[in-house]
């Protein structure tokens, strides 16, 4: 198999602990992130949508014009379709791009599509509630290389908000007023 | 004089008038996004706009929610975010997107991507607080994700993310420390937000940088054209740079504009909360102005303002105050001593072109 992120870090970053592995019955939802079509085209069109000297200016484009540039190939659709059809996986769901799919299935099925995956559940320390991530990384059978960008869902946490309450300055209120 | 940042104060500085709110009209419609488990309350933003909203037309609820929202606590956040985004953009048809994660196992901001993917009608201007250092995402998410963004830029959506709250950032890797870009504020298919202080911080001064306002250069993204020439006039004439070893002089380099992001006031449980920072407060603010540009775009018969970034560099700082003093925090060691980048008259990586002159800024992006 391929690991289609291998630069991904896939510890759990500080503030996470892990409660233990997930049972093999307990549903998951992961996200397939289908290899797109046309993106060269996208990034033109985009320049010319966004560029006030360009006579397309403001000119933009429907979500349907959008799915319909970048929409996966019929090979994409149906490899990665047969596939998970072929581990059982059936409750999935797209969107009207389709280039994402997200499905509905064990554990167990989730660690057999994806070798290398074992899902723990993890506690955020501070209130940052209760994730499920794979402390592994995973992979992808050869032939899925081409069709799948990333699988969502395996390894990356919540962010917590770097938003703080500082200190208020010190009044001074004759320096103000001068 | 005034005892920290509200949108009266914040409507001064801006050169907002009471009557620069929005008309009301279902054309116009402006969002933020959660991804944290935070949520915002009805009555926090019915309390804020009471004690603070007084002076200028505006709306007391969200238009709509998308997604769930929890039964908890107001998040801080959640709070700042809806509070600033309505009083900037006041009396615009506003919608929150929470996202926190229907699934233990879903990754909140993919969630929302997959929203955005779904809706064929949008709001126009979407405010994002989120972001990850790039280092800790996979090149192939990396990637996708900003497909993802071109694919908004494409719909005429302006998205506007916070340049973080960690300075230049700092990484340390077996080759010593290097600045550490934030995702997606290091896209070049959004519009990234730092953040400035006043530089007397209880009377509406001109601005100067808050030491936290996130801003550098990405190690994914190659400068884009748009804005080729002011990176390089920023590399070029400024005397006291980093040593390059640190950061990739020929990334997607950001902030694009700022805004203020120090000593804000927010309702979040009942009690209002003074001195709050992050540029988690500025992009909704400047998000909030875009929306009134949008507004009064549309009652021109104009296209919505899309993706900004072309059209801004293009305009050379004009409608903005240009922020020239003062330096973002980043690493603490011999090289740098914690000081990053620096700002300097023109754009440059810690406030990019500056913050908004609302009347200037009408002026400048009304036509064409």
């Amino acid at each position: 198999g391929l690991g289609p992120e291998p630069d991904q870090p896939f510890l759990p970053p500080p503030g996470w602990v892990s409660i233990g592995r997930v049972g093999p019955t307990e549903s998951l939802s992961l996200t397939f992130a289908l290899r797109q079509q046309n993106l060269q085209q996208l990034q033109k069109l985009v320049q010319d949508v966004s560029d006030p000297g360009s006579p397309r200016y403001g000119k933009y484009l429907s979500l349907e014009d959008v799915a319909a540039l970048v929409r996966p190939s019929t090979l994409t659709l149906s490899t990665v379709q047969k596939w998970l059809l072929a581990a059982g996986v059936q409750d999935c769901q797209t969107v009207i791009t389709e280039d994402f799919l997200t499905c509905q299935m064990t554990v167990q099925q989730a660690e057999q599509l994806l070798p290398g995956a074992e899902f723990h559940r993890y506690v955020g320390r501070l209130g940052g509630g209760r994730v499920v991530r794979s402390p592994r990384p995973y992979s992808l059978p050869g032939a899925l290389a081409a069709h799948v960008d990333f699988v969502g869902g395996l390894h990356r946490f919540p962010r917590a908000s770097s938003l703080q309450q500082r200190p208020g300055p010190k009044l001074d209120l004759e320096e103000s007023l001068s | 004089l005034h005892m920290g940042v509200t949108p009266a104060v914040i409507r001064e500085r801006y050169n907002l008038t009471a009557q620069d709110v929005g008309s009301g009209s279902p054309n116009n419609s402006q969002a933020c996004a959660q991804f944290l488990e935070q949520y915002f309350h009805d009555a926090d933003l019915e309390e804020f706009m009471k004690l603070f909203g007084k002076s200028f037309p505006h709306k007391n609820s969200v238009s709509r929610v998308v997604g769930q929202q929890g039964h908890g606590r107001a998040g801080l956040e959640a709070s700042l975010d809806v509070q600033y985004l309505m009083s900037a953009g006041a009396n615009i048809s506003t919608w929150v997107y929470s996202s926190p994660g229907r699934h233990e196992s879903q990754e909140p901001f993919l969630q929302w991507l997959l929203l955005l993917s779904n809706e064929s009608s949008l709001p126009l201007v979407h405010t994002v607080s989120y972001g990850d250092d790039e280092d800790s995402l996979s090149t192939a998410y990396l990637h996708r994700v900003n497909s993802e963004l071109m694919k908004a830029a494409a719909r005429g959506l302006t998205l506007l993310f916070a340049s973080g709250d960690s300075g230049a950032g700092c990484f340390s890797g077996p080759k010593g420390h290097l600045f550490r870009p934030s995702f997606p504020a290091s896209s070049p298919y959004v519009t990234t937000v730092g953040g400035t202080s006043f530089r007397n911080p209880f009377m509406v001064t001109e601005e100067i940088v808050d030491y936290i306002s996130g801003g550098g250069f990405s190690n994914i993204f190659p400068r884009p054209q748009y804005q080729d020439e002011a990176v390089s006039h920023f590399l070029g004439s400024s005397t006291h740079l980093p040593p390059s070893s640190y950061y990739n002089a020929s990334g997607r380099a950001y902030p694009d504009v700022a805004a203020l992001s120090d000593g804000y006031w927010v309702v979040s449980n009942h009690v209002p909360i003074p001195w709050v920072s992050g540029t988690s407060a500025s992009t909704p603010v400047f998000g909030g102005l875009l929306s009134l540009v949008n507004e009064q775009r549309l009652l021109n018969g104009r296209p919505p303002l899309g993706f900004l970034n072309p059209r801004l560099y293009s305009m050379q700082g004009r409608g903005l105050f240009d922020v020239t003093q003062g330096c973002h925090e980043a690493c603490l060691d011999e090289e740098v001593q914690g000081q990053g980048f620096c700002s300097k008259p023109g754009w440059d990586p810690v406030t990019g072109w500056g913050t908004p002159n609302y009347p200037a800024l009408l002026k400048a992006l009304l036509d064409p």
